[in-house]
């Protein structure tokens, strides 16, 4: 057993779509990976960049662009660093 | 499937049929209108083709088992080409990898020389967005940014059950049992609020679970040895919360992922999983860098994994994909192309490690290179078949492909 720190990621549960989602159709196996940098690291945000950056983005306005690629929020991981979204589908 | 948004990039891996190029003008959009990312393709934000001018874009994928299922721009890699390059106008599309077998598709934008660091606001009549421009882009590439992707086909079909509800949901029965008789908990600390549960696990489970072949005994999917109380309802007695995230953190113990970077050697990471019904897995981790002498909280750095997998006999593929730098105090590349392998037993694979060429990296010597390079050909039980190096002008891409021996 060990003792998280205070840097350890944090999970937000959707249940709204995870409780009840079904899958039975959804998989074909090769995923599509897309990688947009905005800045060469983090430390380089250009000017006039909210603090954060991409970050700083409401959750809820990523599930009107999330409708289009036709995924939905399961799960987030947040951290200082970066968030992960577990997405359906 | 899965996202990850850092301040300054954002990845987006999506399964199945989805629709993920359809999304990136909506992202560019919100990258300048909700965080403040420059636009450099028209007059302001009124406009309503203004876009974030992005540094670099990645878009890649291995070939498509039933492209006549996909949707939009995905029937094809020219029409997927298209798409992109209708959006920006300085990409290149590559094609890594045997025609006549598994290969695997990229396109990037490079870094444009651009004299003043802007282009005519909405000077282009098609609104194309510029990528990368040097003079407007500031800072060296991050330190150790690579990223390693090892996509799996022709999964052992017996190993391959695990990531299948039913069997999960007998693995886990059998769990609750053992943890009740040692006492332990999976879960401490739960807030529930309308519509979602933020969970703390302030606890590790017990990963040693016995194996039980429900596709023998006929177990059920929904109920557990109290046939009166649906699984989730009795797991989230236990502290966790929905059925795919409770069976998905039990097949993450079972199936090995939760030690591809153990809590020995990453005391803070945390994985989240999520097991689909009626089969179908999906795990993203969050990986903080071990604590060093010469690496404080404040340096500390998040790196991310991403686990896909889709079992079913006439379409297996599972993924693994991670940007943890190898070595440093923690496990070698090799280790870990080994340790997920060994997790999924697929009758093919492919390997790409596609590493940015930063000053540190040019400081590792050949002898350590070709060591490193030595050590990623032989993985047990397997043949390498191909290597194919591309060197970009950021970055290399190696692609190694094996086949089981």
């Amino acid at each position: 057993t060990f003792s998280p720190s205070e840097g350890t990621p944090h999970l937000t549960i959707n249940h709204d779509v995870a409780a009840d989602l079904d899958s039975t159709n959804a998989f074909e196996g090769p995923e599509k990976l897309l990688e947009v940098w905005f800045a060469p690291n983090p430390n380089a945000l250009p000017e006039g960049t909210k603090p954060g950056g991409l970050k700083a983005v409401k959750q809820d306005t990523w599930v009107g662009m999330l409708d289009m690629v036709n995924c939905k929020i399961l799960s987030v991981l947040d951290s200082e660093h970066v968030d992960a979204y577990l997405l359906s589908e | 499937s899965s996202m990850f948004v850092f301040p300054h990039k954002l990845i987006l891996k999506t399964c199945g049929t989805t629709t993920l190029l359809l999304g990136l003008r909506r992202l560019l959009r919100i990258a300048a209108a909700e965080a403040g990312f420059p636009i450099h393709n028209a007059a302001s934000l009124d406009d309503i083709h203004a876009a974030a001018t992005p540094y670099r874009v990645f878009y890649s994928r291995k070939n498509f088992l039933f492209p006549h299922k996909q949707q939009g721009p995905h029937r094809s890699w020219k029409q997927e080409v298209k798409y992109l390059d209708d959006i920006f106008d300085n990409g290149s599309a590559y094609m890594v990898g045997k025609m006549n077998g598994d290969h695997w598709y990229l396109y990037l934008t490079s870094p444009q020389e651009s004299a003043d660091g802007m282009t005519s606001p909405g000077s282009a009549s098609t609104f194309k967005i510029p990528c990368g421009m040097t003079s407007a882009f500031n800072g060296a590439l991050e330190a150790n940014d690579e990223t390693l992707e090892v996509l799996m086909t022709d999964l052992d079909p017996e190993n391959a059950k695990k990531f299948y509800l039913e069997h999960a949901s007998a693995v886990a029965c059998a769990r609750l049992d053992s943890s009740v008789v040692k006492g332990k908990t999976l879960a401490e600390d739960v807030n529930m609020t309308d519509s979602v549960a933020t969970v703390k696990t302030t606890s590790t489970v017990d990963s040693a679970a016995e194996e039980v072949d429900v596709f023998s005994n006929g177990s059920g999917s929904e109920l557990c040895d109290d046939f009166n109380t649906p699984l989730s309802s009795q797991l989230d007695d236990e502290g966790l919360t929905t059925e795919g995230h409770a069976l998905g953190s039990v097949v993450s113990d079972v199936c090995g992922l939760s030690d591809v970077y153990p809590t020995s050697k990453y005391p803070d990471a945390r994985i989240d999983s999520y097991l689909f019904s009626p089969c179908g897995f999906s795990a993203n981790g969050i990986v903080p860098a071990p604590q060093t002498e010469d690496n404080d909280d404040a340096a500390r750095k998040n790196h991310y994994f991403t686990v896909h997998v889709t079992p079913e006999p006439v379409c297996s593929f599972a993924s693994f994909e991670t940007n943890v730098p190898g070595g440093q105090n923690g496990r070698e590349t090799s280790e870990i192309i080994a340790h997920v392998v060994d997790i999924f037993k697929p009758g093919r694979f492919s390997v790409t490690l596609f590493e940015a060429k930063t000053p540190q990296a040019l400081t590792d010597s050949p002898q350590v290179s070709a060591g490193r390079s030595k050590t990623m050909e032989a993985i047990k039980g397997y043949k390498r078949i191909d290597r194919i190096v591309h060197d970009f002008e950021d970055y290399e891409l190696v692609f190694r492909f094996f086949e089981r021996e």
